[in-house]
């Protein structure tokens, strides 16, 4: 059941604009912006998530506090999956798979502090094994790009993954933009025993998981930090909440 | 002035005790994310020890409450001007941050670290 405000909170609040249309329930509203239970699943398995939960106990304690000795450098870190629109092509003995990352918008209120692309360097498919490296895809001048420091085989996970500092790149070409960012990277692999290169099943084999980017933010001025308090979807629940309560009060 | 604070510096041991116990503090509080709806999307932690400030604000508003001016000045226009000005309120006046871990919409997992997110201090205001 949806009500209109009463007059009373029209008359005291004189910044809001009248409302025709009814409010949206607060289900509603939480269905559109939360995930839904079943997304659970497919997201919470695998290497990223257990990379993101190591990285959770280095950073706080089982209650959540913030370690002092904490060293992750920032206040906030985002791990962004591949989109599904996957390229493939063969250079010579080299598979090449063109991954992109959504970015998306609104960033101008975060710093970036550093961004990295953990990606696994060596892979074993179909019997295969496969050596792998990762390059930001720039187009025609692909020797002019910065990655700022190279690859480093990180510590947290198996030693098959290795961790990549591409700030430089994603701060020179991506960040100040405005519209939708997309961040290109080529993940290529080579056989290594080159003459298995043909016999390769090499066009169904890439699973999402081979690679993910890590981005280590602070927040930049207060009125982010305010934004950003909550999840926006708990900031949906409060606010339904809070115009519920309202509601029934005024009933 | 003197006299309206009199009545509560003599008033008997245990009426003093009483108003003492249900003074303005700090509760310990804890709730499970799965108790508030959200266990789906927040990976860790599993509970949310928020706290919680509960009790009476004192008529005169001691140190250790770090109460600002205005509550003083609100306490004694309730006591000596306006009783249609209410007391002030036993609200939080510290907090600590709390780290989040959290699955987005759109897959991307997050780790943040939240301000205000647990009340570790009481204040009059």
């Amino acid at each position: 059941e949806v009500e209109q405000p009463s007059i009373t909170f029209l008359a005291d609040s004189p910044t809001l604009p009248p409302t025709t249309t009814p409010v949206m329930p607060l289900v509603e509203k939480l269905l559109e912006e939360a995930p839904r239970k079943e997304q659970r699943k497919p997201y919470l398995q695998g290497p990223p998530l257990q990379f993101m939960l190591e990285l959770y106990q280095r950073s706080a304690d089982s209650d959540g506090h913030p370690r002092e000795n904490r060293t992750i450098g920032a206040t906030m870190v985002r791990l962004v999956m591949p989109s599904t629109d996957v390229s493939r092509h063969l250079r010579g003995s080299w598979h090449i798979w063109t991954l992109n990352f959504l970015l998306g918008r609104n960033w101008v209120a975060y710093q970036l502090v550093r961004a990295t692309v953990v990606y696994r360097h060596q892979l074993y498919l179909a019997h295969i094994s496969l050596s792998c490296h990762v390059e930001p895809w720039v187009p025609k001048s692909p020797k002019n790009y910065s990655s700022g420091r190279g690859p480093s085989k990180l510590s947290l996970m198996s030693q098959t993954w290795t961790e990549m500092d591409i700030t430089q790149h994603i701060q020179q070409r991506l960040w100040n933009r405005k519209e939708q960012r997309v961040l290109r990277l080529c993940f290529m692999c080579q056989p290594q025993n080159i003459s298995e290169v043909l016999e390769f099943p090499w066009h169904d084999t890439l699973s999402m998981d081979v690679a993910f980017l890590l981005l280590y933010l602070n927040d930049t001025h207060k009125t982010a930090q305010k934004a950003e308090l909550l999840p926006s979807g708990l900031e949906e629940l409060l606010e339904g909440e809070s115009s519920l309560a309202s509601r029934r009060k005024s009933r | 002035q003197i006299h309206s604070v009199e009545p509560e510096v003599t008033a008997p041991s245990w009426e003093h005790d009483e108003s003492e116990k249900n003074q303005c503090s700090l509760h310990p509080y804890t709730v499970s994310f799965r108790q508030l709806g959200w266990d789906h999307w927040i990976i860790a932690p599993h509970h949310y020890t928020p706290n919680y400030c509960k009790g009476t604000c004192p008529r005169v508003l001691h140190y250790s409450l770090n109460s600002p001016n205005h509550a003083i000045i609100q306490n004694l226009v309730n006591e000596l001007v306006n009783q249609s000005i209410p007391q002030p309120s036993c609200v939080p006046y510290k907090y600590v941050p709390m780290s989040i871990l959290l699955m987005e919409a759109n897959g991307s997992i997050l780790y943040k670290e939240h301000e205000g997110m647990v009340a570790q201090s009481c204040t009059c205001r």
